[in-house]
């Protein structure tokens, strides 16, 4: 089946989301 | 069982619902299944992009942990020990870090496994942080310890992500190996 592949930089990005808290 | 974690409106999902899990031994003491077992202290459990750095930011850095601590991030449902269902034809990688390396190797080995990077369908288990005196040890757990293309698939993608020294001496042990010595490393 289909997979949810992130990239590192994606992730890294991610981290200052507002809703990352 | 647990009840689902739920991913909110505009969360990103990932593959897998995860398990952060810590332990710390007391030095000195004997590890025995049951002592191991009783440390294991379930932190968060999480299923999205912004949950896992939610719970991670809050989260001490290796570089901060006293020693004997361990960090564990499993795949929900997959208890981090030898004996589990998933783990007990498995084995792991074992990466031993100078001390300095760790905070940055352990996290670029998190992105890597929720990210899905390793490629290996269904096999990884989990991956460990182990804090010791002299040394940091990363280790990354699979189903299958027999299969050795995946057990090669994680090998180079660890040395990629962790993007570690050509030096850097890998192990492969498999969890009955580890059962039988007693030992995990």
């Amino acid at each position: 089946g289909t997979r949810i592949i992130y990239e590192r930089t994606f992730l890294l990005q991610m981290r200052n989301s507002p809703l990352a808290k | 069982p647990l009840p689902q974690v739920e991913v909110k409106p505009g969360e990103h999902p990932l593959q897998y619902t995860y398990s952060l899990w810590f332990s710390r031994r007391a030095p000195g003491k004997q590890a025995t299944t049951q002592n191991y077992d009783q440390n294991l202290q379930l932190l968060a459990r999480f299923a999205s992009v912004e949950q896992f750095w939610g719970y991670y930011s809050r989260c001490l850095r290796p570089v901060d942990l006293p020693s004997h601590s361990d960090i564990h991030i499993f795949k929900d449902g997959i208890k981090p020990m030898w004996e589990d269902s998933a783990n007990k034809n498995g084995g792991k990688w074992i990466v031993r870090l100078r001390k300095g390396l760790a905070s940055r190797c352990w996290e670029n080995m998190i992105l890597a496994m929720l990210g899905e990077q390793f490629m290996v369908g269904d096999e990884i288990c989990g991956a460990v942080i182990s804090v010791r005196f002299q040394e940091d040890i990363i280790s990354v757990w699979n189903r299958t310890a027999q299969d050795s293309i995946t057990t090669g698939k994680i090998r180079d993608t660890l040395k990629r992500v962790l993007n570690l020294p050509p030096t850097t001496v890998m192990e492969y042990k498999t969890h009955n190996d580890s059962l039988k010595d007693h030992s995990s490393f």
